[in-house]
């Protein structure tokens, strides 16, 4: 299933 | 990392960068509303809870300490500073944000992606972030004529969360996966209400005028 991506973001 | 989400971070930090300038360069901190600065502060402190557990990248360590230690740099400045305190203008700075406060944390509880204390402030910092503006713009209303700085400032401030929402479009389309819609709905509810300062914002600097914002 799709995941939300990582928390990469700022 | 992609074109948009860099472009969004850097015109973040030059917003921050344009109010350490104004409050730096005019010793003054009139027509900033702390009570926005606060709510910032306290969204990033509540988002970066993983600065010491996850180490994602040097990039993401250094930005996440430049934002919290500017936001908090910048409260404590029209707080404490003897000469920028008194330009602070309380009496016009009355949005009463602890409802804002409260009303997020309410809705992370209800609604994140799982129950768990990091994930809980994750959101919280989200939802807060979307309206941490709000004071800052019924400020901006009152105080009548609005200087350079500090229309540029909520500009920028303004414009980076619109190149976050081209970073998710993007990242969609080219890592198949779906974004973390909490931060869409948020992201697009935090642009919106930017939308009229842009409007006057496009319109005072067409007309080459001083911004006003209508009361």
């Amino acid at each position: 299933p799709k995941r939300a991506y990582p928390k990469d973001e700022l | 990392m992609n074109i948009f989400r860099l472009a969004g971070d850097l015109t973040h930090l030059i917003s921050i960068l344009v109010l350490l300038l104004k409050i730096y360069a005019t010793k003054s901190c009139s027509g900033i509303s702390l009570k926005t600065q606060e709510l910032y502060a306290l969204v990033f402190l509540a988002r970066y809870l993983d600065l010491f557990t996850d180490f994602v990248s040097v990039y993401n360590t250094v930005m996440k300490l430049v934002f919290i230690g500017s936001s908090l740099a910048i409260v404590w400045c029209m707080r404490m500073h003897r000469i920028v305190k008194r330009s602070y203008n309380r009496e016009l700075d009355t949005f009463r944000h602890y409802f804002l406060v409260a009303g997020s944390f309410v809705l992370a509880l209800v609604v994140h992606e799982k129950f768990t204390l990091q994930e809980i402030f994750w959101a919280f910092s989200i939802y807060l972030e979307a309206v941490a503006i709000l004071p800052q713009l019924v400020l901006l209303q009152r105080s009548g004529n609005v200087d350079n700085l500090t229309g540029q400032y909520v500009f920028f401030l303004g414009a980076y969360r619109a190149f976050y929402i081209l970073n998710w479009i993007y990242r969609y389309f080219t890592e198949q996966r779906f974004g973390r819609w909490i931060s869409w709905i948020s992201g697009l509810v935090q642009t919106a209400l930017y939308a009229d300062f842009f409007y006057y914002y496009f319109m005072s600097w067409k007309n080459n005028a001083k911004l006003q914002l209508p009361a």
